[in-house]
């Protein structure tokens, strides 16, 4: 499972 | 941040600068759909929850704002302002067979079962077809203003630049996420028959006139 990393994308 | 995002930001801000333009000079918005807007409304607002939350950067921040307001701006001109220029009858898109297969494949498809991750991936599958009523309306009416292309154009490339976005940082920082760049290959497929009138014909000078 990819960790729910920080969303820099907008 | 890489200059594919950067254009592509600067794109989609320009897509809604167009259009909130073109409704408050017009003072009409014949021929936009109301309800892909609202999709678009839906979509902001679902995605930038974490506004209050995750501060990434001024510009992140600042961009959220500005979409959600727009968002909701050209809504409110749209239903409310120049409700008498809204064409009813050709912007007829059930958005409800958008939306509820959104949610679903957001409940089954999603990186966490996290409410916040769950209405992020919501709102990348939303904003994939977001499109689907503008589109429709268009080929319902056989045409668009130029002023309405250029604005579908620009809003085309915003998720065309992302691709290229996603595959420099899989390159440079191996980052990547699988959701939104199918949702986003989605989206821009969708423009292609769009993207070939416009380039062919628009650019040309003349009308966008769908074939009949």
């Amino acid at each position: 499972k990819k960790e729910a990393q920080v969303k820099d994308e907008l | 941040m890489n200059i594919f995002r950067l254009t592509g930001d600067l794109a989609h801000l320009l897509a809604i600068i167009i259009l909130l333009l073109k409704i408050w000079k017009t003072r009409s918005c014949a021929g936009i759909s109301g309800k892909s807007q609202i999709l678009f409304a839906i979509v902001y607002t679902t995605r930038y929850l974490d506004l209050v939350t995750t501060y990434v950067s001024a510009y992140n921040t600042l961009m959220k704002i500005f979409f959600l307001g727009s968002s909701f701006a050209t809504v409110y001109l749209i239903y409310v302002k120049f409700k008498a220029t809204y064409d009813h009858n050709h912007d007829t898109f059930r958005i409800e067979f958008l939306i509820l297969p959104a949610v679903i494949l957001a409940l089954l498809i999603n990186h966490a079962f996290t409410p916040l991750e769950i209405l992020w991936t919501f709102s990348i599958y939303l904003e994939s077809v977001a499109i689907l009523p503008q589109l429709f309306m268009v080929s319902k009416t056989g045409e668009a203003e130029s002023i309405t292309s250029h604005y579908l154009f620009a809003l085309g490339s915003y998720r065309g630049l992302y691709i290229l976005n996603w595959i420099y940082r899989y390159a440079m920082e191996s980052h990547y996420d699988l959701i939104a760049i199918v949702a986003g290959i989605v989206q821009t497929v969708l423009y292609c028959d769009f993207f070939y009138l416009y380039i062919t014909k628009v650019l040309k000078g003349k009308k966008l006139q769908l074939p009949a």
